[in-house]
């Protein structure tokens, strides 16, 4: 069972002007950062419960926490996935999905099951010697909604000129 | 070698191709030029003076001089055009990178600056920032969002309920930007929404800086014992600005949309698919 407990008391924790600052000795920053990190473990239980429940069915979901730094194990590891991106906000939101893979090319389904432009873009990586692929398309989510939308590799690099194919996929 | 530009239907950035660093910004829509030169600069952490033997620490900002260090003078880049993204790839330096991007439809330009770990084996606390310098006759004035709530004029060198003495001409003007910075000549409008709490400051008129990092190498003495000196080699942050020309008229609307967009992000979640049916209870 999930709970959102342990991350509400870290949160709280946290209200203290050393954590918000960074005028904490070090080994205090390490605590706060373990309180938050103890406490996102049963939040993302509870969060899949909920999703589990919205989307009428039990997955195995994955939250990849180092996306802002290009790194998602799910992502990069899985041939074809699902993406669920909700949105919190009370209105209708366009966002570009970025992810990093490790495929050239895929086909990316809307809801409707409508095939959605999407591109491979091989950036050149700061970081790393190395370029990094990243599958981007554009989403739509209803306000305070979510859209599934599902990425399978293609063999051909244009992925618009596959047909659409019919989906079950729900937007709420 | 020419002109270097990222476009939309409602942006375009411009880019000097001889020091790789931003030089306009265009508002297509409202037929808005501004030059804007934006770069990385960091202040020289004060080890204590003769005025006083104060240091820079993790409470206390106080750099040795008035004037920063650019982190460089030139950004080697590279760039990425796509039909979903636009976007020039700026390495100023083995520990300071910034991406500049801009996505169909997007009214504003993104800055994914990626700043550390800070070198200091030459000895010298280091307090980096993001600077973007314009034309604009701002008369002394900026305005940030303070603690969370409403935005408040500032003005340098000034204290709305006393008469200020000035003897931090740099940390004297830094202000908390919780979410937005901004600065106008009352036509136009540049803002600056942050991913996060940062220091910021208009140290001259139609300038604008924000720190994005720091590290220091004595403890300002005001209680945490310690420098603010990260163990081993230190680390790395990587954040965004998001940047909005506007008519000032309009400027509240575009960025107060904005940030309620940023602040309330769509959360993405991965699955495999093709899981049992599940019904509550």
């Amino acid at each position: 069972s999930g709970d959102s407990a342990p991350l509400n008391e870290a949160m709280a924790v946290l209200q203290h002007h050393d954590a918000v600052s960074g005028t904490s000795k070090q080994h205090v920053a390490y605590d706060y950062a373990r309180q938050l990190s103890a406490g996102w473990g049963p939040c993302e239980v509870l969060l899949s419960n909920a999703l589990a429940r919205l989307i009428g069915s039990k997955e195995d979901f994955s939250f990849c926490r180092e996306l802002n730094i290009s790194i998602c194990p799910f992502s990069q590891g899985a041939a074809r996935f699902q993406v669920i991106v909700y949105n919190p906000l009370g209105r209708k939101v366009d966002w570009m999905v970025r992810l990093p893979v490790s495929q050239t090319a895929f086909t990316v389904k809307d809801p409707s099951g409508k095939t959605v432009h999407s591109d491979v873009v091989l950036l050149p990586s700061s970081d790393r010697q190395d370029v990094s692929p990243e599958l981007l398309f554009p989403a739509s989510v209803p306000a305070l909604g979510f859209s599934i939308y599902s990425v399978s590799p293609v063999l051909s690099r244009n992925p618009r000129a596959r047909a659409p194919q019919p989906s079950s996929q729900k937007s709420w | 070698s020419g002109v270097l530009a990222i476009k939309n239907e409602f942006i375009r950035a411009t880019f000097d191709p001889d020091t790789g660093l931003l030089m306009e910004i265009e508002n297509l829509d409202q037929k808005l030029l501004l030059p804007v030169r934006q770069a990385f600069f960091w202040y020289n952490a004060s080890m204590g003076d003769n005025e006083s033997e104060q240091a820079s620490g993790a409470y206390i900002f106080r750099p040795s001089r008035p004037k920063p260090l650019p982190v460089s003078r030139w950004a080697q880049i590279r760039l990425v055009k796509t039909a979903l993204v636009q976007e020039v790839h700026q390495n100023f330096s083995a520990w300071c990178s910034q991406v500049v991007r801009l996505y169909p439809g997007q009214r504003h330009l993104e800055l994914e600056w990626t700043v550390g770990p800070i070198p200091v084996g030459d000895g010298w606390g280091k307090e980096v920032i993001s600077r973007f310098d314009t034309p604009l006759e701002t008369r002394g004035l900026f305005y940030t969002d303070s603690n969370g709530r409403e935005i408040l004029q500032r003005r340098r060198d000034y204290r709305p309920t006393w008469t200020l003495n000035q003897t931090e001409p740099v940390a004297g003007n830094y202000y908390p930007v919780n979410s937005r910075i901004y600065i106008t000549d009352e036509n136009v409008q540049l803002t600056v929404l942050t991913d996060r709490s940062q220091g910021g400051s208009s140290l001259r008129d139609g300038s604008l800086e924000l720190m994005v990092h720091r590290r220091l190498l004595r403890d300002d003495g005001r209680g945490v014992g310690e420098p603010l000196l990260e163990s081993g080699t230190g680390v790395w942050v990587r954040g965004r600005h998001l940047v909005l020309l506007d008519k000032a008229q309009v400027a509240a609307a575009g960025h107060r949309l904005l940030a309620e967009k940023e602040i309330l992000a769509p959360q993405v979640v991965l699955a495999t698919g093709g899981g049992a049916p599940y019904r509550p209870g």
